[in-house]
């Protein structure tokens, strides 16, 4: 099975993990990495 | 012919399983050839609120020849057999050895779950859905995190690009309203501003104030009229001394039946027009993450954000497995699979969460949604490509919709 989620958030970094601007959404997770529930995946 | 009936003598003999499918195939492949078909030759999905004179959407399941015979099997049939064979009651002395056993080849740990009792879960579908230990798996606390719904592997994820496009970093790409429905479908939805953060329609304060947003608890400040309040104050009339007095505190039963006043100061909160982010300066762009669940993860989904889900769009759609190996040789595999897309708002704005199904596990539960079927046999959403539309306005008329906390358990995949 598969949870997709489409989201709108402030500015933010491309996907190669660079950021952009200051209060942008950032990644903070790796593909092909292990998640947990709860686990932190991004923050603005 | 009366002598003849009664008479003979009637024999029974087991047929080979694989005579059994191949009639199944072959009476799937003769329901897709009756399928409308464009003149470009593809299978045309009918949706159920297709206006009259509308463009039908071109859904072509295409990839190499193992994905083709994949496309004609019935796989649906297939699902729902696999769910009834899996909710057979196990005896009991099988159900320990057996659970064991299907943890170890699957990687489940058997120390979070809820029930360590193996012998309580009558069968597989019911070991699968198994609840976790409670406090098992801590929220982070980050009051601005998003945090994962689910226990599983990330396969992608990015930035939506302007016009809508899913890209992946592997290159498969599709278009997002083939994945969640279009705006147009019964309900409008506000279309992520251009990066250039112009105002949103229809208002004339400048673009940092005027971002739709959501009511969510305690920390959150609202302006309203010019004036700042906390939420807390808002909704229960309690104030510091720096605000004015509000209308008459609300009790918690109040808020199942808000006074106009609290409706038309949510209403105006949720509209945006007063709604003030906490980082003035961002512009909004739109964001992807697909997070596939193995079958020996934990198969509930949980909410990422504090958010308000509004709509839910069922797609029937197919089952196919969406294993990684299938995600890379069938383009638009979301776009195909049996999903049920969530939609609604959060602090800034759009936030949508669709599980999507599989052959194994077609059947998706929103805890809060009792009148949701998938993975159905008959019924207009046999048909594939349809998609039916439902409102959760209902559930709660300050906010619009369901109150979903972050963390809270929102649903979950069954076997079949």
């Amino acid at each position: 099975s598969t949870v997709v989620l489409v989201f709108e958030a402030p500015g933010g970094e491309n996907v190669e993990g660079k950021i952009e601007g200051k209060g942008g959404f950032r990644w903070e997770c790796r593909r092909g990495g292990k998640v947990k529930v709860g686990e932190r995946l991004g923050v603005v | 012919l009366r002598q003849a009936l009664s008479k003979t003598r009637i024999e029974w003999y087991p047929i080979p399983v694989g005579l059994g499918i191949g009639f199944l195939a072959f009476s799937q492949f003769r329901k897709a050839a009756r399928r409308p078909i464009d003149e470009e030759d593809h299978i045309v999905a009918v949706e159920e609120s297709q206006s009259p004179g509308q463009k039908p959407k071109r859904i072509r399941p295409d990839g190499p020849w193992q994905v083709q015979v994949l496309s004609t099997m019935p796989l649906k049939a297939f699902s729902r057999a696999w769910g009834w064979f899996n909710s057979r009651p196990l005896p009991v002395f099988l159900r320990t050895p057996g659970f064991k056993l299907y943890s170890y080849i699957f990687g489940v740990n058997l120390d979070e779950i809820g029930n360590p009792d193996l012998t309580s879960y009558r069968n597989l579908s019911e070991f699968f859905y198994r609840e976790l230990r409670p406090g098992i798996r801590p929220i982070d606390p980050h009051p601005n995190s998003l945090v994962s719904p689910a226990d599983g592997t990330i396969l992608h994820f990015g930035e939506v690009r302007p016009g809508g496009q899913v890209e992946q970093v592997k290159g498969m790409t599709y278009p997002l309203d083939a994945l969640i429905g279009s705006k147009t479908i019964g309900q409008e939805f506000p279309t992520p501003p251009a990066s250039s953060g112009t105002s949103s329609p229809g208002t004339n304060t400048p673009p940092e104030l005027s971002q739709p947003g959501i009511l969510t608890p305690d920390e959150e400040f609202a302006i309203v009229n010019g004036i700042h309040y906390t939420l807390p104050s808002l909704l229960h009339g309690t104030s510091s001394d720096s605000e004015p007095p509000l209308p008459p505190p609300l009790s918690e039963s109040d808020l199942g039946a808000p006074t106009p006043n609290t409706v038309s100061v949510a209403n105006d909160l949720i509209e945006g027009t007063t709604w003030h982010t906490l980082h003035p300066s961002a512009s909004t762009k739109l964001f992807f993450c697909v997070i596939y669940l193995a079958p020996g993860d934990y198969h509930r989904y949980h909410s990422p954000v504090n958010w308000v889900v509004q709509l839910r769009r069922h797609f029937s759609g197919e089952l196919f497995s969406v294993s990684p190996f299938l995600q890379r040789h069938l383009p638009n595999l979301f776009t195909l699979n049996e999903r049920v897309a969530l939609l609604g708002k959060w602090k800034h704005g759009l936030f949508t969460m669709t599980p999507v199904g599989a052959t194994n596990v077609g059947s998706i539960i929103v805890n809060f949604d009792k009148e949701l079927r998938t993975n159905h046999a008959r019924g207009e959403l046999a048909r594939p490509g349809a998609l039916k539309e439902a409102s959760y306005a209902s559930a709660s008329e300050v906010l619009g919709g369901w109150p979903a906390r972050k963390g809270e358990e929102i649903g979950g995949f069954k076997l079949g």
